[in-house]
């Protein structure tokens, strides 16, 4: 099983 | 006053189609260099980035830099309404609350002018490292689009392992398994059709169908799409406008629980 991960834990808000 | 006037008008009802499935509205900065938007998506999975270069265009003024919110829904409507060989231009005031679009026929005898609405959005942006992607795959994007169609049948989780034997696209569910492999291309007739893997080290990542479907509405712009992949990074999925940019797609991948 795989889960989805969100772009926001990757790139920083600015 | 911004005005930019594109004759190849077609290539703005392309991009259009390849984000209106993605983002309902969006905002475009407009700046002398150019045009830009980026917007992520709801869940925020993936994030759009399009580029649009000053010079590509036919004449191109911005006199103040210029947020314009769109519902893209609306723009797309908008964009409908020209035919595929007009002339389009995008024109506002400097403060306004409308942008207009203008198109006319390749002969000038029939001249269009639709205004809209603008929007303020506050939306989130992202700051994107730059990355030095461990494999960059470019492929016709046909190919792409196919590949992505053909394993969403299988599940609903594509996984994509670049190696320097090539590029394995996999799916797998309740009806079984799907595999298709890439090799890189040693000599082709047209350029478009090449398939050429640079890879520094093997990558394998899992993403989402849905997400990589719905970037494929911007087959139609580029006959050649790039994916860069890098160990626990999200893919990029790049598709040239023809000659005034680019979009680029972000997608965060999924990981083993």
């Amino acid at each position: 099983p795989t889960h989805q991960t969100s772009l926001t834990s990757y790139f920083k808000k600015i | 006053m911004f005005e930019a006037r594109l004759v190849h008008g077609n290539l703005l009802k392309k991009v259009l189609d390849a984000i209106k499935d993605l983002l309902t509205e969006a905002s475009w900065d407009c700046a002398d260099s150019g045009i830009q938007l980026q917007a992520m998506d709801n869940s925020h999975v993936s994030l759009v980035s399009v580029n649009l270069r000053a010079e590509g265009f036919d004449k191109y003024r911005c006199d103040r830099n210029l947020i314009m919110g769109m519902d893209l829904t609306s723009m797309s409507k908008i964009l409908k309404c020209s035919a595929s060989d007009d002339i389009i231009t995008m024109k506002a005031q400097d403060n306004a609350d409308t942008v207009s679009f203008i198109f006319e026929s390749p002969s000038q005898e029939k001249v269009s002018d639709y205004q809209m609405k603008l929007m303020n959005l506050d939306q989130d942006h992202l700051g994107i490292p730059e990355t030095e992607y461990a494999c960059v795959i470019k492929m016709p994007s046909g190919e792409f689009a196919r590949i992505c169609r053909d394993l969403s049948n299988f599940g609903e989780n594509i996984v994509i392992a670049c190696s320097k034997e090539g590029v394995k696209f996999s799916a797998a569910g309740d009806i079984g398994t799907a595999n298709v492999k890439l090799a890189q291309t040693s000599s082709v007739d047209k350029e478009e059709d090449a398939v050429v893997i640079d890879m520094q080290e093997p990558v394998t990542l899992t993403f989402a169908c849905r997400y990589l479907n719905m970037f494929t509405k911007a087959t139609p712009l580029s006959p050649q799409v790039s994916l860069s992949m890098h160990p626990d990074v999200p893919l990029v999925v790049e598709y040239a406008i023809g000659e005034i940019g680019q979009i680029q797609y972000f997608l965060a991948p999924k990981i083993g629980d």
